[in-house]
């Protein structure tokens, strides 16, 4: 009887050996000539993984130099190629995905207790056993938020053009434009001239196309919620301060359209799940000065009911608002000014910033909240595209 | 008997300016 004896595969333990004259080609390969489109089908923020399994190996050796010298050259690679990219989107998120995996990795593999809750027994296994990473940690941190910022900057180039004809401009609501104020030319700040305006489907699809790619690549989920909270920011910035400076916006129908598309946004935040963002409340002085606009103004209890609820608009704002208001036709009355000086004694307690407008440029701080994977790195397969035979699986 | 596991050693790290600063110069010399 033949007996055939098979060679067991030497087990993966989840890392990584090069040899050093091959960093170079590893970062090249791996960070500063690889396009996410190679990638796709693989794991989401494959590279970040292949690189702690690089790291891991390092740190296996007690090779102290190989590890400075890897992380430096891929932090540097990173940067190289974001400055090269630094109007692409996904490759921005790409990046930005990879350095927060990465960043992730280190804490989850660093032996620190705090960050080990989720890991499995095999995941312990895959520790580093001889350096504390925190130093580089705290770069890869830094790293990140500057990706972050690149990322916020190309999103909001590519919607600002957009926002005021969407918002502002672009009739949506059938028979509105029988009840605009007449005596106004069309106009629009977005443009110099030609017809450059966009309806708000537009900004949606844009907003989807940004959900879509950062969904691809991987990128945290509450990361996505920053970005889309941020990008709500600027829309209600820019879309409240052309209100505060235009007076052919100011009425009745500007107001019923405005409102009109900030339910849309809000429910396109509901269907995309990214109603928990805080996204919704960076538009609640947009969604009050439509409001206002709603409103009646000319009794005392109408003074009353726009100061109880203009909470978020300075007093500044709301008299701007009411000064600009143009009525619908010769039917409406304009704001008297004793309604306005109503408005002003009313709220004269309030303790209300200085500037009429809003900072388009506001940045929130952002947030990297730790988020472990569950996969465990033998099971990770490098793909033939990317060049990296020169790895060796230990 | 179990064994303690031996303390990691903390890698310094150049800040991310320190970095770039460093790649700058070592572009500048490379011809």
């Amino acid at each position: 009887r033949q007996v055939t004896v098979q060679r067991k595969e030497k087990d993966f333990q989840g890392m990584l050996e090069y040899h050093k004259e091959d960093e170079a080609l590893l970062t090249r390969n791996l960070v500063t000539e690889l396009k996410p489109q190679m990638l796709s089908g693989t794991v989401p923020c494959l590279p970040a993984y292949i690189l702690y399994m690089c790291i891991r190996h390092a740190d296996y050796t007690n090779d102290d130099l190989k590890v400075h010298s890897l992380l430096t050259s891929t932090i540097n690679g990173i940067k190289k190629v974001l400055k090269k990219h630094n109007d692409d989107f996904e490759m921005t998120t790409f990046w930005l995905s990879n350095t927060c995996r990465l960043l992730h990795c280190l804490k989850q593999y660093s032996g620190d207790e705090g960050f080990m809750t989720q890991n499995t027994a095999k995941q312990n296994e895959h520790c580093l056993k001889n350096f504390d990473l925190t130093e580089y940690r705290q770069v890869l941190s830094d790293l990140s938020i500057q990706i972050y910022q690149q990322l916020i900057k190309i999103a909001e180039g590519v919607l600002q053009p957009m926002i005021v004809s969407a918002m502002l401009e672009n009739e949506s609501i059938q028979g509105l434009s029988g009840v605009k104020p007449t005596g106004y030319r069309k106009r629009s700040s977005s443009m110099a001239d030609g017809d450059n305006s966009y309806c708000l489907e537009a900004v949606i699809r844009q907003m989807n196309s940004f959900h879509t790619v950062m969904c691809d690549q991987g990128l945290d989920p509450e990361i996505i919620q920053q970005v889309f909270k941020q990008l709500f920011y600027m829309i209600n910035a820019m879309t409240l301060n052309n209100l505060l400076l235009r007076k052919d916006v100011c009425s009745w129908s500007t107001g019923m359209q405005l409102r009109y598309n900030i339910s849309q946004l809000e429910e396109w935040l509901r269907g995309r799940n990214l109603h928990q963002s805080g996204a919704v409340q960076t538009m609640e002085p947009l969604i009050q000065a439509a409001q206002l606009l709603q409103l009646k103004k000319k009794t005392p209890e109408d003074a009353e009911a726009i100061c109880s609820l203009c909470t978020s608009l300075s007093t500044q704002q709301i008299v701007k608002i009411l000064n600009l208001y143009t009525p619908l036709n010769e039917f409406e009355e304009r704001v008297t000014v004793s309604f306005i000086r109503t408005i002003q004694a009313q709220l004269q307690e309030r303790s209300d910033p200085q500037q009429l407008l809003l900072d388009s440029k506001h940045m929130f701080p952002v947030l990297f909240p730790f988020n472990p994977s569950s996969l465990t790195m033998d099971s990770i397969h490098i793909p033939a595209c990317l060049n990296l035979e020169f790895l060796n699986e230990v | 008997s179990t064994q303690r596991p031996r303390p990691r050693v903390l890698l310094k790290a150049p800040t991310l300016a320190e970095m770039e600063e460093m790649n700058t110069s070592e572009e500048e010399e490379s011809p």
